[in-house]
């Protein structure tokens, strides 16, 4: 079983100074690539439980972190986003890049007891970040 | 202060150390109250700064809404999606002074009519009615011994509006309930639409034990003034772009359902029949 290894195939494939993790790093995901973050406040530490009764807490959420160049259909992102990238890296860098946004929302159900004593309940729109997207 | 990566935690019951006051964070810079500038909960939020409810709600009223609350959206605040209900806004209103008139009979139960004033202020002019009840419960929880049939008369008597009707006679039996609600749409509807802000009626009862179905039921008089003054209460749809349009956003899921390039590959089939049929 003792195969003869000609010396050829003893020659390193790629050239020595060749990183392969460094190869390898760009198609891993950035990081802190933009996504949903939690924010959990409570109207206590707000001050406003004395009149916002429910919910105790609340969690607007919120999106942070870098878009990467290929972005459409990861974060349902417009054309558009593409080619501010495109104007940002060739044309002209005073362009700002596309940002890390919320792109969807869901309503917040409040109830508050109003300055005359009455109680309502509400519901209010675009109140929790449910989807970042890169505008 | 924000806990590492994930979630940003304030730690409890650590004070908000923000140099900014969380209300100046409210305040549009220049000082001036642009009604548009902030949505209605913000506004009220700015406008509460330091002031406290000049009345306290009553705990009977806040209990009822804090139920509805659990029926309505989940521990984090978010509307459950399981309602069909159209309203996006309840309001509850304690009568701000009642009059009991004759004193009630105890024996045949005819009970002391009520005059009661309310003040819907609140009530916006964005916020349209859709339904509206009376709210009556009992000071402590009373049990029947067998079901009651209560004939009620409820007038109007302020603002006296030409083309609302002013009585509504009805009746309801009613059991071991905690709540009784009372329907009074076609009361209100016409006087909150033309933003009647201040609402006088007078409520009278009748009420019978209901012998045909129990006639063992002791005769016993029962005391219905235990009844406590009705709460009013009101169903709205807030027409503003800031509330939660329930209708509004199913339709819109079910129109955006489709992906972009779904509607466009419809429409281009679309297009390519019709220019066929050309």
């Amino acid at each position: 079983g003792q195969e003869i290894i000609s010396p050829e195939f003893k020659k390193p494939l790629v050239p020595v100074s060749f990183n392969l993790s460094e190869y390898f790093k760009q198609f891993l995901f950035p990081q802190n690539e933009c996504e949903l973050h939690d924010f959990r406040l409570s109207f206590s530490q707000l001050k406003w439980d004395s009149w916002i009764v429910a919910p105790h807490r609340y969690n607007p959420r919120y999106c942070k972190g870098d878009c990467p160049r290929a972005v459409r259909h990861r974060y349902g992102s417009p054309v558009h986003t593409m080619v501010q990238n495109i104007i940002y890296e060739r044309l002209d860098p005073s362009v700002p890049r596309p940002s890390c946004v919320p792109g969807k929302y869901s309503p917040l159900s409040v109830l508050t007891i109003e300055p005359d004593g009455s109680i309502a309940y509400k519901e209010y729109e675009d109140m929790i970040a449910t989807k970042c997207t890169c505008r | 202060s924000q806990a590492p990566r994930g979630e940003a935690v304030i730690a409890a019951g650590a004070e908000l150390e923000s140099e900014a006051d969380p209300w100046s964070l409210l305040q549009p810079l220049d000082g001036a109250d642009r009604p548009g500038l902030l949505p209605p909960l913000f506004k009220v939020l700015s406008d509460r700064r330091g002031e406290t409810p000049r009345l306290q709600p009553d705990s009977r009223a806040l209990y009822y809404m804090k139920k509805l609350y659990k029926t309505y959206a989940t521990k984090e605040g978010v509307p459950k999606s399981g309602r069909s209900h159209l309203h996006n806004t309840v309001r509850l209103f304690t009568p701000c002074a009642q009059h009991k008139q004759a004193p009630g009979d105890r024996v045949t139960g005819i009970l002391s009519s009520v005059d009661l004033l309310f003040n819907l202020d609140r009530v916006t002019a964005v916020e349209h009615l859709l339904k509206s009840v009376l709210l009556y419960t009992f000071n402590n929880s009373v049990s029947f011994p067998s079901a009651v049939t209560c004939v009620y008369n409820l007038v109007i008597k302020e603002p006296k509006s030409s083309n609302a009707p002013s009585r509504a006679p009805s009746s309801f039996t009613f059991r071991n309930h905690k709540w009784i609600e009372i329907d009074v749409t076609s009361l209100l509807q016409p006087l909150v639409a033309s933003s009647e802000r201040s609402i006088h009626m007078s409520v009278n009862f009748t009420c019978k034990k209901d012998q045909s179905k129990h006639p063992s039921a002791q005769d016993g008089p029962f005391n219905m003034t235990l009844l406590v003054p009705p709460s009013l209460i009101l169903y709205l749809n807030d027409t503003s772009a800031q509330a939660y349009h329930r209708w509004y956003s199913l339709h819109h899921k079910r129109g955006s359902s489709q992906g972009p390039d779904q509607e466009r590959s419809e429409t281009a089939v679309g297009e390519r029949s019709a220019r066929h049929r050309r």
